[in-house]
């Protein structure tokens, strides 16, 4: 899991069966505390592997929504919520957003995506190296910068500084930063429900990036699924996606479009191998 | 499949903020305590940090479920 903090921004990211949207209240009442006021929200999320074992309110995206309508204030008043579907069984992209205004330009001029890749059925030899090996002295630390340098997570961005953890007895953490940009990295490697995630921004101006990034992870786990959300105001960064993966055996299955407040554009794409 | 295991699919919260007070020279956010992160907020979350590293621009930390 990942925390991100901006001077105006704030992202957290939670696996496991942890309750995300119970932050919402107490950060807004920190930031208030600041002299900051909210001006957009976006929640996302794919679907839960063991949906059964989810706490209230992430025990069904109707209850999600409901408490994240009531944890924000009415100010924004632009608001939706919708569940993008795919071809793929057990695959679709829950997301809510709400905003101060409908649409939302960044004041600099740079227009920023996002991309979220999540991946299942990880291949069973690289997910080999995201378990500690019992008895050689590692920590979390330094095992996690094992597993950054073996696995070439360190390569998918060169410039970024990493801050990696590995969990005992498996599973891996890192946080990727670049200048004003983030990137993380999220691993289970048990098989039966291994899963890998990916997240990075960038700037529709450089969006080539887009393709060298999406290769690279694809090598780092080569997944029998992977799904590929981007979200962008302005710019059809998602059309890269397919071009970068085919490639590499992935066979595109489904694409859904969906347009959100502030949040703009979501793309929700579905990959399967071709083997 | 098996019956239970660890959800690794992530929720994913993003929150915008306007008003950041030029006194304090663009850090907004960042100016929370790590004790208010990490006791409100996270322990709302049921999370604890386990790593952490900033530059000038952001703060990033590592979480624990």
């Amino acid at each position: 899991s990942s925390l991100f903090v901006y001077p105006t921004k704030i992202i957290i990211k939670t696996c496991g069966t942890t309750e995300l949207l119970k932050s919402v209240a107490p950060l807004l009442r920190h930031a208030s505390l600041l002299g900051l006021t909210l001006t957009s929200c976006r929640y996302s999320r794919g679907n839960f592997i063991f949906p059964a074992a989810q706490p209230f309110p992430h025990d069904t995206f109707q209850n999600e929504v409901v408490y994240l309508e009531d944890s924000l204030p009415d100010s924004l008043c632009y608001r939706k919520a919708s569940v993008m579907p795919s071809k793929t069984p057990s695959h679709s992209w829950h997301v809510f957003s709400a905003s101060t205004e409908a649409t939302s330009y960044p004041l600099n001029g740079d227009v920023m995506y996002t991309i979220e890749i999540c991946m299942t059925e990880l291949d069973r030899d690289l997910a080999r190296s995201f378990f500690q090996h019992p008895g050689d002295g590692k920590n979390g630390d330094t095992a996690g910068k094992e597993m950054t340098e073996i696995t070439g997570i360190g390569e998918i961005i060169p410039g970024a500084l990493i801050c990696d953890f590995a969990f005992d007895p498996c599973g891996y953490s890192m946080n990727g930063i670049d200048g004003d940009r983030h990137s993380t990295i999220h691993v289970t490697p048990e098989d039966g429900f291994s899963y890998a995630s990916y997240e990075c921004v960038g700037s529709v101006y450089d969006c080539d990036d887009v393709v060298r990034v999406l290769k690279r992870v694809f090598k780092v786990f080569r997944p029998a699924t992977m799904s590929v959300s981007t979200t962008c105001v302005s710019h059809d960064v998602w059309t890269l996606v397919a071009g970068a993966l085919e490639p590499l055996g992935m066979k595109c299955r489904s694409c859904a479009v969906d347009e959100f407040p502030a949040a703009g554009n979501v793309v929700y794409q579905t990959f399967t191998a071709r083997r | 499949m098996a019956l239970s295991g660890f959800e690794g699919f992530e929720k994913r919260l993003e929150l915008h903020f306007f008003g950041d007070d030029p006194k304090n020279v663009g850090l907004g956010l960042r100016l929370l305590d790590f004790e208010i992160l990490d006791e409100q907020i996270l322990q709302a979350v049921q999370c604890t940090v386990v790593s952490a590293v900033a530059n000038h621009y952001f703060d990033a930390y590592v979480l624990s479920e």
